[in-house]
């Protein structure tokens, strides 16, 4: 089982890899890939050993072929995940509209929401539908992936009604503390963990 | 140098901590703390050992006692700080009415934009003002932190903008490569490394 907290450093490597890639750089050392990122060098070796042996002692890591091989390994590799976003709100028009999960393979396919009043209006190449047709959208679009942007009470529901229709994979923005069923993964996001890291950047700038 | 991993782990700390505190437990070891956030106890002892000797050998790290150290390690313990935000689009709505914030320590108290038509509209408990008067709002509201919630092209000169009247932590949401000054800390926000993680949950659970 690979912890969680590995899996997002590879995403970080993946990033930090490509702007090594657009410089030139053919190898990179455990070290700077850890610096890199906020990290260190054996936290690299740690992490990369759940997968394969892919340095070479003395050298290094070889740049483009450990970028392939992550992007590969996180399924972001020349495939593209299908995602629902539920809850037309501010947060999920917002993340409709943002191309950064374009390029990383994420393509969005619906997004729903309760309140007629909404219906038709359309953010990116998006038309809001009615989240009561989530069943057949979901199966006729093959949706992977659903965002929760819906306010905290409506959360579970809309989780239960996901589940029951197949969808195994659910970023949730909503600060609910959801029951998970088995076999389905929910990564709640947090943005206040973001904060907290400036914050504790400027205790240390007083204390100087 | 504390590494940018290791402070945000101090934050799921917490959550987890608080978790526990809920639960009634006294007592954490390093292994259940570490598996809580899914990292491992080896990395709870080293991240703490940064700060000081928490725990007592066989019994663990006191619950309340711990938290409450990192809490004030991480400047959210009785402080609050003063939050700003450029660019009173969907994004920048959607965060001031993120009361995940407030609970935090976090106190919005300005929302900017460069677009008249959006001056004066109200969110939360703010009212969109003229980012032109960045200046006067910075100072006179003592702002610690600002968001930028504004188009790529446009984030640096608001950077730049920020830093030049006194702001030296700030929360980048906009896709670009921002010059940094020294002294400043930026911290950028990239929510698609959350749904890589969901991809490479489902990679996993179709090779089964
Ligand atoms: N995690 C974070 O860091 C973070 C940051 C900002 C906002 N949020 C959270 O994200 C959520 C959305 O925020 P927002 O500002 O976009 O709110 P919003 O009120 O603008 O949007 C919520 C939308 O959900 C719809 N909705 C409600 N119940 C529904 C249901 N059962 N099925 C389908 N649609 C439903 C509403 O009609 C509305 O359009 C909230 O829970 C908020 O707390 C989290
Ligand atoms: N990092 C992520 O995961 C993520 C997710 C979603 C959106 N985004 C990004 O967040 C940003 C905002 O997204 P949005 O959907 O809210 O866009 P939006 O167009 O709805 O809002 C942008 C706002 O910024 C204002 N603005 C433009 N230039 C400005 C300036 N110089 N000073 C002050 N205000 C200015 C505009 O008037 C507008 O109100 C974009 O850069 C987008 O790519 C990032």
């Amino acid at each position: 089982n690979i912890p969680q907290a590995t899996v997002r450093r590879l995403s970080l490597y993946c990033r930090y890899l490509e702007k090594k890639e657009v410089e030139g750089g053919n190898f990179i050392s455990s070290r700077e890939l850890g610096d890199g990122i906020g990290t260190n060098a054996a936290q690299v070796r740690k992490d990369l050993c759940f997968f394969d042996r892919f340095g070479t002692p003395g050298r290094g890591y070889p740049v483009s072929f450990l970028r392939r091989r992550l992007l590969a390994i996180l399924g972001i590799k020349d495939q593209t995940w299908r995602v629902a976003v539920i809850g037309a709100g501010k947060l999920g028009c917002a993340l409709v509209g943002y191309g950064g999960f374009n390029r990383q393979g994420f393509e969005f396919v619906a997004l729903l929401d309760n309140n007629p009043e909404k219906f038709g209006r359309v953010y990116g190449a998006l038309r809001v539908e009615d989240s009561a047709r989530l069943d057949e959208i979901v199966t006729r679009r093959r949706v992977d992936i659903a965002m929760l942007t819906v306010p905290a009470p409506a959360a579970q529901g809309v989780l239960d009604n996901l589940t029951a229709v197949g969808v195994r994979a659910v970023l949730n923005f909503a600060p609910a503390n959801l029951d998970i069923p088995a076999q389905v993964a929910v990564r709640n996001v947090d943005l206040a963990v973001e904060l907290e890291g400036l914050s504790f950047f400027l205790v240390g700038l007083r204390s100087r």
